[in-house]
Formats: C-alpha cells, structure tokens, sequence
C-alpha cells in the first residue's frame, strides 16, 4: 500500500481485535464471533458487532426492534454468556518482539 | 456459528504470535437511531428490489428466522469492557481517534481492518486489510467499496486523512440485491455510535461515569457537520440521473446543456427525459433525446439536449489517451437511484481493447450496479473523463454477475461527434456511430469470429 496508509495501517493494527461470545460450560454449543475495536487499553474498552449477542439476549431478537431503543443493557443477555477478546502483539508487549524473532510464515495450501 | 471451513496443516501452526484471548464483560448493546431511519428507508421491505444482507450467498441454506435474525442485529454494536491484564500492557491508552460524521467526503480513500471468519485462525486472518473509497453516504449510514468477508462485521474502518481516525465500523460486509451480490459494505459511522455510547454509560452506570469519559472523543481538527451531499471530488458533481419514463439509469454533462446516457436508458430520439442532478444542489431539468444509436450499432449511446443549463455542474475535461492500470472511478446513481445521491466506486482500469489501434472498449475493476448505466468513468488522478459506463457482466449459463468486470465506451470514440453537435447542431459525426465496423461490432458482441473461439481442453 502507498506511502499514504502507513499511520492508518498501524493504528488499524493496533486496534484490531476478535470477539467470541460462547456459553458457560457447553463448549459444544458453538460459539460465535465477530470483529472488533479497541477503543482504549486502559481500561480495555471494545466495540464489537452485535450481532453475536443475538442468541444470549433474554427475550429474543425481537428486544432489538423496539421503536425509540438505543441502547440495552449488558444484562439484557443471559448470564452464561462468556466473551473472549484477542488481539494481535503490540508493539510494547513480548509477544510483539518475539514476532520479530521467530519468523512464523506458513503458507496453506490452496 | 460453524463455518464449515478446515484449517490445513501448516496453519495449525502459529503465523504469529497472539496476545492470549482476555475475558470481557457486556457493558451495553448500542444503535445508531439515525442509522436504523436510513437503513429502513433504503433498504425496508418498501424497497422496490429485496435486499438481503446474510453473510452467504443468496442461494445457501439459511433459516428465514436466522436471517430474520441477522437484519434485526444489523446495526447494533456492543461495547465490552476487557479483564485487566499485564501490567505492561494497561499503560497504554486510548487507540484511536474518531472522525466527526461528515468529516470523510464520498470518494475519499478509507482502510478496513477485520478478522475474516471471526474467530477462525485469528494467526491467519486477524486484522485483514482491504483498501476502498467511501461510496455513498445517507447519514450515519455510510457504504464502501472495500471487500470485505463474512466476520468482519464490527471491525474498523479507517480514513487515510485524518490519518488513523476511525470513521465507522462494519454493520454488514456482503450486501445482495435482486439476488446479486452488490460489492459494497455497509458501515455504520462511529461517532454518533460514541455519542450514544457516552450517554448510555452515564444512564446506566452513574457511579461509573468515567468510563464515558474515556471512550475517544471526535477528532476536532477536522471540520465537522457539514453535508456530504456536497462534498467529494468536483468531478463526480457532472454525474446525473435520467428518468425516461418508468426507465431510469445515469449520465454524465458533457456541456452546459448536454446529458450523454446510454440508449437502453433514453432509447428514443425525441422522447422527453428528466435529468436530476445532485450536486451542488438538487435540480430536475427536462430534456429531449437528440440522438440514440440504432439497436444494431454496439455503441450504446444516447445524447440528450436540456431545456437549461445546469448551473454550477462542472463540465469535465475529456481523455486523451487511457492508461491500463491507472486508478480510475466510476460514478452513478446504480444501487439507490435518487434515494441517496450517486455513489462514487474505485479500482483500476483493467483493459483498453482496441481495435486498428484505437481504443474501443474500457475494462474497470470498479463495482458497477445496474442504474449506473450512461454514468462517468473517471481518472481518479486527473479527474479527466476517460468514458461513458455501458455494462457489467453476467453469466447467463450461471445467471451469476460480475460488478467488477464492466464496459465503457471510451470518450475519445465520442468526443470528435459531441464537439461537433454542441458546435454546429450536426448530428452527422453521431450517426456515424451507427456504422462501425465489423471488429468493433465482435469486441462489444464479446465474441470472436468462430474460426477463432478457443477451444477448452476440459
């Protein structure tokens, strides 16, 4: 990419994340995922799609369409819902450096 | 949930190095209400043509309450807030910055950051990028012509100025209309998403009103609130629709009171057209086809002489000479018509085929929708005028269509004809379009002489 990206690359990459959400103690239940932004380090602040909470919200979908609703609260999903947030090194942290140490390149095959 | 994709062998080894995942907890589901307004507007059930926006193709097996499902969530998002963890690692503050809506003109190039199936090999796909210009724009509700992947809904989307700003984030990254897969993403802008965000956390938590306070405040050194309607690149602003009778596609000025279309847009000389323009403001002037190519001539061209000038329309400069490869736009009011203004889709020029070695056929790799029919194609460089837009592909044995494969007729076939007419009033340099040779007629029949055809080994 041209010259013009590279402070947007970085801080794309710096602020990319994936979320899982997936139910307490039922790993065969499946999870769901979706992308993410880390808004903050400190605190750790994510904004995520929500569509991923669909299945967790305590009276369906349909909480979702309620005219003049903005907002719904975080107990507005049912109480075994887990989430997980990872993202990639950053530049501080060890991971970052052990990156540049090991080169971890695979190529799949197609 | 499951993606029915198997990760090979060697990508079960670690491409690089991840932070281990962190729990998090649900601080609020949010919506942008202004998004919600303008997606239903554009896209509800009144919508002429059905839109679908499920992360598969229109034919795959997916529950009618699963997709159901996937429309009601469409545009909300969540805010998390994530388990501390090293030390190291809490000293780092605030990501990002946000643009102020309105800030990102149409046409403006934006970055989209997201991890393609979620969760699946984050070592592979975490934070893919791809690279498109800000399309359209309704609001808070914003499209791009980036590509982007099932799982990436949520995932940023980045201005290139102001450098890094978060403009938006995925609402839907596969969009299908009439059953054709459109080749936009949808995105909701971020900071009306923050506004609502600040003022939920206040509601919600009182005592913890300083989590509001760090969420990243909208990026003051750029101007904010101002209309997009009437930004973007001048040259996008000699984009028009025409309207001839229940038809409608689009054009481009050529001169203050000249409209080029396409005929299978204004197929009739001397039937009377209407020609709304949307930039610098909302006009609608009448106009009469003038000249239309015969059915049997493969230039698909019409020219319509307005009863006014179209004031403040810039006219653009005409192509001399075409570039493969150079960075090119392609304006028109396809996917939306009048609801929402022409929408502006990047790429490059991909083929400049020619023939007794003057160029006949223009290739892009631009997503062209149908309405974008007699639209600009632009040089995104020079904003010079390289051609009019007169077809995307389709496959008829699969039915399958391909935005990123379309035809132009290049300007230079039109302009020695145009310049007569808007000199002299002489249609004779147009009705020469009507007697093109042989080898223009095989290219734009895209066939070759059945001597030719190659034949498939398979």
């Amino acid at each position: 990419m041209g010259r013009q990206w590279g402070p947007s690359m970085r801080v794309a990459e710096q602020a990319g994340c994936v979320v899982s959400a997936s139910r307490a103690g039922q790993p065969d239940a499946g999870s769901w995922s979706c992308s993410g932004v880390i808004l903050s380090r400190n605190p750790g602040l994510v904004l995520c799609h929500g569509g991923i909470f669909t299945p967790f919200l305590r009276t369906g979908s349909a909480a979702l369409t309620q005219t003049g609703t903005a907002f719904l609260p975080g107990d507005s999903c049912s109480d075994d819902l887990r989430l997980h947030v990872q993202w990639g090194p950053t530049a501080a942290s060890p991971a970052g450096r052990a990156d540049q140490e090991l080169p971890g390149l695979c190529t799949p095959q197609c | 949930a499951s993606l029915g994709l198997e990760p090979g062998a060697p990508s079960r080894a670690r491409a690089r190095p991840l932070q281990p995942p962190r729990p998090a907890q649900l601080l609020l589901l949010l919506s942008c209400p202004a998004f919600r307004s303008h997606f239903a507007r554009l896209f509800g059930a009144d919508a002429v043509d059905q839109w679908h926006f499920v992360s598969s193709a229109p034919d795959d097996a997916v529950s009618e309450e699963e997709e159901e499902d996937q429309l009601r969530a469409l545009g909300w998002f969540a805010l998390l807030r994530v388990q501390r963890g090293a030390a190291a690692e809490e000293r780092r503050g605030p990501v990002v910055t946000v643009a102020p809506l309105g800030a990102v003109v149409k046409g403006a190039p934006l970055l989209a950051c997201g991890s393609p199936f979620g969760a699946f090999c984050p070592d592979i796909f975490l934070n893919t990028l791809s690279r498109g210009v800000l399309s359209n724009a309704a609001g808070p509700l914003l499209l791009t012509d980036a590509r982007c992947l099932p799982g990436t809904e949520g995932g940023g989307v980045f201005a290139a100025r102001p450098a890094g700003a978060l403009v938006a984030l995925v609402a839907a990254p596969l969009c299908w209309k009439a059953r054709e897969w459109v080749g936009l993403t949808l995105l909701c802008a971020a900071a009306p998403l923050l506004q609502v965000a600040r003022w939920a956390l206040a509601r919600l938590h009182p005592g913890s009103a300083s989590l509001s306070v760090l969420l990243p405040p909208p990026d003051v050194s750029t101007p904010r609130g101002l209309p997009l309607r009437d930004l973007g690149p001048p040259w996008a602003a000699a984009a028009v629709l025409v309207e001839c009778g229940t038809v409608w596609g689009s054009g481009v000025v050529v001169a203050p009171r000249l409209v080029v279309t396409c005929r299978h847009v204004a197929p009739r000389e001397a039937a009377r057209v209407l020609v709304h323009s949307a930039t610098p403001k909302n006009v609608a002037i009448w106009g009469q086809v003038v000249f239309a190519t015969q059915e049997t001539s493969p230039y698909d061209i019409a020219v319509v002489s307005l009863e006014e000038e179209l004031n403040g329309v810039p006219t653009p400069v005409p192509a001399g000479h075409f570039h493969e490869g150079e960075p090119v736009s392609v304006v028109g009011f396809g996917v939306f018509g009048q609801a929402c203004g022409p929408s502006v889709t990047s790429g490059i020029l991909s083929a400049v085929v020619r023939v007794d070695g003057s160029p006949v056929m223009l290739q892009t790799t631009c997503a062209v929708h149908g309405g974008s029919s007699g639209g600009p194609l632009f040089s995104s460089g020079s904003g010079d005028l390289l051609g009019i837009v007169a077809s995307n592909t389709r496959d008829n044995n699969t039915g399958a269509t391909y935005p990123h494969l379309n035809f132009s007729i290049p300007i230079t076939v039109l302009q020695p004809a145009l310049k007569q007419y808007s000199q002299t009033g002489d249609l004779g340099g147009l009705r020469e379009l009507d007697h093109t040779t042989e080898p223009v007629r095989v290219v734009w029949r895209l066939q070759r002489p059945l001597s030719e055809v190659p034949r498939s080994k398979l």
